[in-house]
């Protein structure tokens, strides 16, 4: 089973479409695995990406030296998985 | 749960509750609900579509499908819902009962049963079909990118490994094809509306160009009034316009290709949240989510009902 310890989703949001063909560029990078919940398509709307823990340092250094604003979205994407599974096992308790 | 009334509306479930409860329903509304398989998933898991129903064959038809893509747990667990009111409320809410006593409603509740049982048993994040692409270590299709118009398209990926991977041909995906060949052979659905998540919209044709579809000012007017009721429980804001204006370019989507079969009422909703919790959306949202959006598809129900074309 897949788990997501650290990962993180930001919510970046755009100023102008230069940042939105970075964004893309980055999307490219497969070893990132980065993970779009929000795509990059137009500057009004926000981006959500899941950034794997191992890639954390890089995507955010790269949207530090673009000056690109993001914010911290899931600070840990497990955590609200486990909070997720623990709501199922306490329902089928109940049940 | 021995019946749907026992049932926990209020938490996510794995695809065999989902299917037992559907069994359920049939089984406490004989007269009104029934299942039809339409098809097997690509690991051959039976493709189940509640049907609601009280009259004869034939009908005018109204399609809302959840679960489409598969970690957007909030869509089916909200469908669930809806198929429990539709049977509470017949009989007593006389919109709806004016609504079925004319129109049928289906409705599939896990579109995607292969990526839905995926999500529970391996990856939380799971978003495709479960197809193996040969040629490629990666798996799975975008099921709402493999449909006929805008197929190929510059919105969607010819990368297996990409979210976005539109599929090795049109309707390649048993998921889709299936619910082609129903809609083909009903042949009078008026309405078809595929549910999503997230962000919040009210998407309606096109999604692969910025070109307005014929319907383009009734739609419109149609999603501002069905927003507004969906904004009047729990003030949960919503935007809506066209796919290609409102999100992003998508192609060989679902609402495109039922717009072009000549279903006018085609609509992508696409749930909450709004950028706290995303795909994990916690389970004490489900009830309202659900509520809220359930007025909304009355009012887009009611208008098909009452302009039937």
């Amino acid at each position: 089973k897949e788990t997501f310890e650290g990962h993180q989703v930001l919510r970046i949001t755009l100023k102008d479409e230069l940042e939105i063909s970075l964004l893309k560029e980055l999307s490219e990078q497969e070893d990132l695995q980065l993970d779009f919940w929000r795509q990059p398509f137009y500057v009004e709307l926000p981006v959500d990406v899941r950034v794997p823990f191992h890639s954390l340092q890089a995507v955010r250094a790269f949207l530090g030296y673009h000056e690109i604003h993001y914010e911290i979205m899931i600070q840990d994407v497990q955590d609200l998985l486990n909070e997720e599974q623990r709501e199922m096992m306490r329902s089928r308790i109940f049940q | 749960p021995r019946t749907t009334d026992d049932y926990d509306y209020t938490n996510y479930h794995t695809l065999s509750e989902i299917n037992s409860f559907m069994d359920m329903l049939v089984q406490e509304n004989p007269s009104l609900v029934s299942k039809i398989v339409i098809g097997k998933s690509y690991e051959g898991r039976d493709l189940n579509v509640l049907k609601f129903s009280t009259g004869d064959t034939k009908r005018p038809g109204i399609w809302i499908d959840t679960g489409i893509h598969a970690r957007e747990w909030i869509t089916p667990a909200s469908g669930t819902w809806f198929a429990k009111k539709i049977v509470t409320d017949y009989g007593r809410d006389p919109v709806l009962t004016a609504i079925l006593d004319k129109i049928d409603i289906f409705l599939e509740l896990v579109t995607n049963p292969d990526g839905y049982e995926y999500t529970h048993t391996s990856n939380r994040m799971w978003r495709k079909t479960r197809r193996i692409n040969s040629g490629s270590s990666c798996i799975g299709v975008d099921p709402n990118r493999n449909w006929g118009t805008g197929y190929g398209g510059a919105g969607s990926s010819s990368n297996p490994c990409s979210e976005t991977y539109r599929g090795p041909s049109v309707y390649s995906e048993p998921e889709v094809k299936a619910i082609v060949d129903f809609t083909k052979s009903h042949g009078n659905l008026k309405a078809f509306l595929t549910i999503h998540s997230y962000s919040q919209m009210l998407l309606y044709p096109y999604g692969d160009t910025g070109a307005l579809c014929v319907d383009d000012a009734e739609l419109d007017e149609l999603a501002l009034k069905a927003t507004t009721a969906l904004e009047s429980l729990y003030g949960t804001k919503y935007t809506y316009g066209s796919t290609f204006k409102t999100i992003y370019q998508a192609s060989g989507v679902t609402t495109d290709w039922a717009y072009d079969e000549g279903i006018k009422y085609s609509y992508t909703f696409e749930l909450r949240d709004n950028g706290r919790y995303g795909f994990i959306l916690p389970a004490n949202q489900i009830i309202p989510t659900a509520q809220e959006t359930w007025l909304a598809l009355m009012v887009i129900m009611e208008h098909t009902k009452n302009n039937l074309y």
